[in-house]
């Protein structure tokens, strides 16, 4: 199985492009990032700095578990905290020059992977989804 | 690419057995299922009736989007709800002795696939993540 084809493939053909990704910023309040991933759909979304650099991701469950401590969840308490207190800091990401085999590696234990240019810049999010859609189209020829 | 090593891969070896699968029965109230989803971390988990058939699958989004509608979540009022009134009855499923290519194929639009034995009782899950460790592993070789 060790297809040339198929690690060949660009990862910048592949991943979702930056301008269809919903994301937040380190410093937006936890009810606007509330708001964007119920509208979103998604379960977890990335954070950006002002600088369009990837800083983490959040998810709902995040946002969530950390006020649930006490029996009602308080909207009005979500405005006090900011994203940057409540997200996730570890988040997978590569350069858009590497191989395929790599986003492969990383998208086992990933639902996404953020894609980076050279200067660090955040380009797109490689999804299970797009990995496991090459892989049947290459499996079924 | 059509490698019949990759796709010869048993159902059975690479799923998840069900007594390691989350899950909550049709008629638990809400409180108890968003319990269990907070406990086991996983976003979506399995919804089986008392014959331990699948039913559908239930997540903490569902269950906060369905009485998110006023501004505080009244935890009391999840005990009034069933998981039947909330859950989503459209879940991927497949026989134990169906192809890999169908669970590779299932899990392009879907984190998991509940996995059945021939009277249709729920006897394990497929996860995007042990289908993508075996695509790696074959790659890699
Ligand atoms: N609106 C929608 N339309 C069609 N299918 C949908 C969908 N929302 C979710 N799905 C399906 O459910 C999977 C899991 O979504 P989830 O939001 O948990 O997990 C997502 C989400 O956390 C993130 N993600 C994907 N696309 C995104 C985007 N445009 N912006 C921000 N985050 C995204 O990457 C994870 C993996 O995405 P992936 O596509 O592999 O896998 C998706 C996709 O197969
Ligand atoms: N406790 C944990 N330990 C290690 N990694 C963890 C983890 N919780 C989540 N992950 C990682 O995050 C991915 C997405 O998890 P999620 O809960 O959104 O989505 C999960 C969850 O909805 C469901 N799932 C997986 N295992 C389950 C189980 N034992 N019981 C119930 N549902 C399960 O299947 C989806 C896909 O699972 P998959 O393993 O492909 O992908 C998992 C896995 O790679």
């Amino acid at each position: 199985l060790k297809d040339s084809q198929i690690m060949d493939n660009e990862i910048k053909e592949l991943m979702t492009p930056h301008e269809k990704v919903a994301h937040v910023q380190l410093n937006n309040p936890l009810d606007h990032a509330l708001l964007v991933l119920i509208k979103s759909g998604y379960t977890t979304i990335p954070v950006l700095d002002t600088e369009y650099k990837v800083r983490g991701q959040i998810s709902k469950a995040q946002i969530l578990d950390s006020i649930l401590g006490i029996e009602r969840i308080e909207m009005e308490r979500l405005h006090d905290y900011k994203v940057e207190d409540v997200m996730n800091g570890k988040v997978p990401r590569m350069n858009k020059n590497e191989t395929f085999g790599k986003a492969l590696m990383l998208s086992i234990n990933h639902p996404f992977v953020c894609i980076e240019d050279d200067d660090g810049s955040f380009i797109g999010l490689m999804t299970r989804r797009s990995i496991l859609a090459l892989i049947h189209r290459h499996l079924s020829h």
